[in-house]
């Protein structure tokens, strides 16, 4: 609740950040064919990108830049959007048609840092 | 799904999203259409994680303890390169396991220490590039070997890629030695070997996969099977499948660049 009040700005908008967002492969029906993981943390990143831009929310200058210019006239661009900027990998084990246990790594599969950009 | 049961909270902003993107209207369309929209969602993810299908595995089955410990140093390390010591598969991100075919075959091979192991590995996509392969063997350690003598507790596995299997009383098989390990047959570690040589062959082309021949050496292993090879008139299945003989490809399925020299400075100069 702390986290979430430090977050949270004066009129009630949250700041970029990044959000759990967990699949359960059972709820899927996925669970008989994927060995493990039971599911996986995802997260996403949902939030304002405020002026001005804060170091923690990873921008770019010119991230910096366009939204010193929507501070100025909203009219002519939109605000910074707010994004993953680290993602991670993930790795599964499952089971083939034959029953054949295969693992594989996919990669950008889970959001690490958020980030205005 | 309201009808299965479950329920899938989705936030407005993403529903009205969704809808406006895929025409589809919550609660107003029948159930064949919500059933063709999940259909559909359920392909995409599929595509995503680079099945055509999904897989419908019939029964129980064995994760090998090797590949269980991969996964786990896996998801500690957190990257999409296969990380395993000892073989060099830097840019795979695939590992697909193959226990032994058995089949009438295998009775031909009386001898304790010489079998031939044979493997499917046709069900291995077309669009995958093999980095490595290895043959993992478990062993029985031998601690009551009556001689405790270096020269006696030690034997060596040789694996040969069968080129071309032999006709009795016609012609000699062809082989190729590919791969061959020193063992301690007091020790019940088990061993890998490489066998990328053969795999690469056997892909190139599956009608020339006549499996690999193992060949177990030593004064021990002459009389008694050390490395485990077959299964045993008495062994019950479920404690074969723990110690068979399995081989394993490292392959990369193409779904990703590696990162380039060029990318690794732009990222540094970020």
């Amino acid at each position: 609740r702390a986290a979430l009040r430090k977050n949270r700005r004066k009129d009630g908008r949250e700041n970029c950040r990044r959000h759990p967002l967990y699949v359960d492969f059972a709820d899927v029906g996925w669970n008989d064919w994927i060995v493990a993981p039971p599911g996986y943390d995802a997260f996403y990143c949902h939030g304002d990108c405020p002026f001005p831009l804060a170091d923690h929310l990873n921008s770019t200058n010119h991230a910096i830049v366009q939204t010193l210019v929507y501070s100025t006239k909203p009219s002519m661009v939109p605000k910074a959007c707010c994004v993953p900027t680290a993602l991670s990998s993930i790795s599964m084990l499952y089971l083939d048609e034959e029953n054949k246990v295969v693992l594989k790594n996919y990669q950008d599969m889970a959001v690490l840092g958020c980030g205005c950009r | 799904n309201a009808n299965a049961g479950t329920s899938l909270r989705i936030d407005p902003d993403t529903a009205t999203a969704f809808s406006s993107s895929s025409s589809y209207r919550f609660g107003t369309t029948d159930r064949k259409d919500r059933d063709q929209v999940i259909a559909g969602m359920e392909a995409s993810l599929l595509s995503l994680l680079g099945l055509a299908k999904r897989p419908r595995p019939q029964g129980q089955a064995y994760i090998p303890h090797s590949l269980r410990e991969l996964y786990d140093r896996q998801n500690a390390i957190g990257i999409a390169d296969i990380a395993k010591p000892g073989i060099h598969a830097r840019s795979a991100n695939t590992v697909r396991s193959f226990p032994h075919i058995e089949s009438d075959l295998d009775h031909k091979f009386q001898s304790l220490n010489r079998f031939r192991l044979s493997f499917d590995l046709s069900k291995i996509p077309s669009g995958e590039t093999l980095q490595a392969a290895e043959l993992s063997l478990s062993r029985v350690a031998m601690l009551d070997v009556e001689d405790k003598s270096v020269k006696h507790k030690r034997g060596r596995v040789l694996v040969y890629d069968i080129v071309r299997p032999g006709v009795k009383g016609r012609s000699k098989p062809i082989l190729r030695l590919i791969d061959s390990k020193v063992i301690d047959t007091t020790k019940n570690a088990t061993i890998n070997l490489d066998v990328h040589p053969a795999v690469v062959r056997w892909i190139e082309s599956h009608q020339n996969n006549h499996g690999l021949l193992v060949h177990v050496t030593g004064t021990v292993a002459r009389t008694r099977e050390h490395v485990r090879l077959r299964r045993a008139v008495d062994e019950h299945k479920e404690a074969w499948v723990v110690s068979r003989p399995m081989l394993f490809t490292y392959t990369n399925d193409g779904s990703y660049e590696m990162a380039s020299a060029d990318q690794i400075i732009d990222r540094r100069t970020r």
